[in-house]
């Protein structure tokens, strides 16, 4: 029995919105620390990581390992039904060939006076985020809040079924690897630099040197170039640009895939790419305190 | 034109 539920059902939409263009079948690994999702392109060329830790679940349970194979468009779709203020919640038996998602709308929807099944729920052992354990916190606040009384919420609430499919995922070992580069940039600008330069060409060039990190991009139509400086003390966390770098390192990529990347921008502030000389760039968007989702894309080098 | 590599040439498939 795997069972997770979201409060921000909306990281959710957003996460398969950014891997959606990238990837038409994945497996939604559970474990009891995570859920994750690892799967590349059809060309090989680029691959999607996703971790969200069992920690940034309000009710997080999985009974045994599971690898749950979704088509990434038609679950989509479904998500389209939640609204971005949803809790959702996913649900697996270990031997199914669904998934259930269940979208519960913000709390202050619908108030009903709903007496029996609140008191029934009081002192119940309903595991954190259920419904009872929902109605139990609501009805104290109530009570705390009138001194009379019982007043429970009634969620609005609906039920989807995903049907799952057999998934033969090719998993790739990627070693944990010390970047000569890491530059930590807003998320907003970096998606805007990528779309401006896919104006211009098809390759861009990112290159880090103690002067600043410059994006690149030469074209029929002419040449780009975007030059961004470190500003560590921005007032806004969200506004700084960090660059930390153990050697000047120069890389070129297909702007087709960044920008597909560049999907993910509405999941956080920040940016984060790692690059190291002749080898895959990684470009994450940390999702607050709950994971990651992380692109890593092949070079283009001169032969 | 520099030539576009996958991911497999620098990563293993388990």
């Amino acid at each position: 029995m795997f069972e997770a539920r979201l409060t921000s059902g909306k990281i959710l939409k957003q996460l398969i919105e950014a891997l959606k263009d990238l990837v038409q079948e994945a497996n939604i690994d559970c474990s009891d620390d995570e859920i994750s999702i690892q799967a590349m392109d059809n060309s090989h060329v680029s691959l999607v990581a996703v971790s969200l830790r069992s920690g940034g679940f309000d009710h997080f349970r999985c009974d045994r390992p599971l690898s749950l194979g979704f088509n990434a468009t038609n679950m989509g779709k479904i998500l389209k039904c939640a609204g971005n203020e949803d809790a959702i919640t996913l649900k697996a038996e270990d031997d199914g060939d669904s998934l259930s998602m269940v979208f519960e709308g913000p709390n202050q929807d619908r108030i009903a006076d709903f007496g029996e099944f609140a008191r029934g729920a009081r002192g119940s052992d309903s595991p954190p985020g259920s419904r009872r354990e929902k109605c139990w916190k609501i009805d104290f606040n109530f009570a705390t809040m009138r001194g009379v009384g019982v007043l429970v919420v009634i969620f609005d609430r609906k039920i989807y079924e995903l049907k799952l499919m057999d998934i033969d995922s090719e998993q790739l070992g990627i070693p944990d690897t010390d970047y000569k580069v890491t530059i930590q940039m807003p998320s907003g600008e970096f998606q805007r630099i990528i779309r401006d330069m896919q104006v211009l060409g098809d390759t861009l060039s990112i290159s880090c040197t103690k002067e600043g990190v410059k994006f690149g991009v030469q074209g029929d139509l002419g040449t780009g170039n975007v030059l961004i400086r470190q500003n560590a003390h921005a007032e806004k966390d969200e506004d700084r640009v960090m660059i930390e770098m153990e050697e000047p390192v120069e890389l070129t990529f297909a702007l087709r895939y960044l920008n597909f990347f560049t999907k993910a921008t509405n999941l956080g502030p920040t940016v984060i790419l790692n690059m190291s000389p002749d080898v895959p760039i990684v470009v994450e968007y940390p999702i607050g305190e709950t994971g990651h989702i992380k692109y890593y894309l092949a070079p283009k080098i001169d032969e | 034109d520099p030539r576009q590599y996958t991911l497999l040439k620098f990563y293993e498939l388990n």
